[in-house]
């Protein structure tokens, strides 16, 4: 028996917004600790690694590892019909071929169940080294994703360059070139608001936008964004999703042939 | 030239 409940629906849907757009489909791993999510994208130049703590949930119970693969789309349109502030709670039987999502209003007046179709999804897992990486930056995720947005203008690709100074976003095509430069942050009031950079050695990488964007429909999940950079490695952009586990979205880099 | 890689390039199946 699986048995997951969350307050507010709200995040579910959050949570599916900023994966759909890069997965059809992905399997939910689910154990004691958690739901996990490991999934490429249908080119493979991203990785979408989603993390659940059990502890995070109002009630989580997982009696036996269960690995369930779903539609994500048809997941997006079950979750369209529940009200952002209804519980939710995911239920399955061991060894089932659905799975039952189940929506309640505050007051318990409205109880909707759908059920869903569980799919056998040939998926391959990938083990993701221990990196140390040479560039961390947070920053908060609304001007991140105003960057990406701000780019995606000029040029199929983005230059990440990271110096202690701070860190510069460039791009350049047709219309012309823009750079968007910012800087560490020097008094922090509000947290959420500041740019931290923790640099060990500069770097500078090339993306392409169209990833990053779609990495950015994380937004409403976190205030703040991790991005961590190393030479000739996979960025890694970090949602926390609050008390409850993060998004990890790895970008493989362009690299000068 | 700039190339994109991939995924898999970097992390191996388990």
């Amino acid at each position: 028996m699986f048995e997951a409940r969350l307050g507010q629906a709200t995040i579910l849907k959050k949570i599916l917004d900023a994966i759909k757009d890069l997965l059809n489909e992905g399997t939910f791993d689910c154990s004691d600790s958690g739901i996990q999510l490991q999934a490429m994208d249908n080119s493979h130049v991203s990785l979408v690694s989603l993390t659940l703590r059990s502890d995070g949930f109002d009630k989580f119970r997982c009696d036996r590892n269960l690995s369930m693969g779903m539609n994500l789309g048809s997941m997006a349109k079950i979750l369209k019909c529940a009200n952002n502030e209804d519980n939710v709670t995911i239920k399955a039987q061991d060894n089932a071929d659905t799975v039952t999502i189940m929506f309640e209003s505050a007051n318990q007046e409205k109880v909707s169940d759908y059920g869903m179709k569980l799919m056998n999804l040939d998926q391959e897992h990938l083990g993701i080294p221990e990196t140390d990486y040479s560039c961390v930056v947070r920053m908060p995720a609304m001007e991140f994703a105003r960057i990406c947005r701000d780019l995606a203008q000029f040029s199929e690709s983005v230059v990440i360059c990271c110096t202690k100074e701070g860190v510069k976003f460039s791009a350049s095509g047709d219309v012309g070139t823009a750079n968007i430069k910012l800087a560490q942050t020097g008094n922090v009031d509000k947290e959420e608001e500041a740019v931290i950079i923790e640099m060990q050695e500069p770097v500078t990488l090339t993306f392409a936008c169209r990833y990053l964007n779609a990495f950015t429909k994380a937004t409403p999940l976190s205030t703040q964004v991790q991005l961590s950079m190393c030479a000739d490695v996979p960025l890694v952009v970090e949602y926390r999703i609050n008390e409850l586990g993060h998004i990890r979205y790895y970008l493989a880099p362009k690299i000068e042939d | 030239n700039v190339r994109q890689t991939t995924i898999g390039s970097y992390f191996n199946k388990i």
